[in-house]
């Protein structure tokens, strides 16, 4: 027996709207420490890892480990039903082959549910080493999404190079090059419109635009964004879920032929 | 030209 009740809706609504568009298929693992996925693009070049943590919901029941696959297209569908206010409770027995979405209005004067089709999903689950990164840069999501946004009209790719002086996205195409270089900017009054770059060594990564558009679909979930890189290795871009957990996304930097 | 490797060059499977 698995019952999710999470008092802010909403957020879930803008998981899936941040998950739908990479990842077809995907098995959400319920355990008691939290509600997680991991999951592919369909080609493989890219990951996404999402945890939920148990204490960040208002009620968490989950008697045994239960892996439940679900369409992402179809999940979102269901909860762009849920207004986004909304209380959204999570349901589904052990041997069930459905799951059911409730969403309560915050008076309780609506209440909805929804009941979809699980699948079964053969998924391969990676390791994700535990890496000390080059070069941190912390900014503005809404920053960020923009940049990636502006770029991809110009190239298809973004070299992403952090060194003293800042972090600076280059882009070049048929018409031209681009380049935008953001500084550090503590922005003590208002800590949402900081850039913070912690670096150990400068470094220099490329990264294919659609990719990086694709993860900027979480832009609405946080005022910040966490991009790791380090040297050969797939770069993190992190968004925060409220102070439940985070939606991480690994993409391989292009190697030179 | 460059090329796009995959995660999973990256991250082995569990």
């Amino acid at each position: 027996m698995l019952e999710l009740r999470l008092v802010q809706g909403g957020l879930l609504k803008k998981v899936l709207e941040s998950l739908k568009d990479l990842v077809n298929d995907a098995n959400f693992d319920c355990s008691a420490s939290g509600f997680s996925l991991q999951a592919m693009d369909s080609s493989h070049v890219a990951l996404v890892a999402l945890l939920l943590r148990s204490e960040g919901f208002e009620h968490y029941r989950c008697d045994r480990n239960l892996s439940l696959g679900m369409n992402l297209n179809n999940m979102a569908k269901m909860l762009k039903c849920a207004a986004n206010d909304d209380i959204v409770t999570i349901k589904a027995d052990d041997a069930s082959d459905s799951v059911t979405f409730m969403f309560e209005s915050p008076n309780q004067d609506k209440i909805a549910d929804f009941e979809m089709k699980l699948m079964d999903i053969d998924s391969e689950h990676l390791g994700i080493p535990e890496a000390e990164f080059q070069a941190i840069v912390r900014m503005p999501s809404a920053e960020f999404a923009r940049i990636c946004k502006d770029l991809s009209t110009i190239g298809d790719t973004v070299v992403i190079s952090v060194t003293k002086e800042g972090v600076k996205f280059s882009t070049r195409g048929d018409i031209g090059t681009a380049n935008i270089v953001c500084r550090q900017n503590p922005s003590i009054d208002k800590p949402e419109e900081a850039t913070i770059i912690e670096m150990e060594e400068p470094v220099s990564l490329t990264f294919a635009l659609r990719y990086m558009n694709s993860f900027t679909k979480a832009t609405p979930l946080a005022n910040q964004v966490t991009i790791s890189l380090s040297a050969d290795l797939p770069v993190v871009v992190e968004y925060r879920v409220a102070e439940m957990g985070y939606i991480r996304f690994y993409l391989a930097p292009k190697i030179e032929e | 030209g460059s090329k796009q490797p995959m995660i999973t060059r990256f991250f082995g499977k569990v």
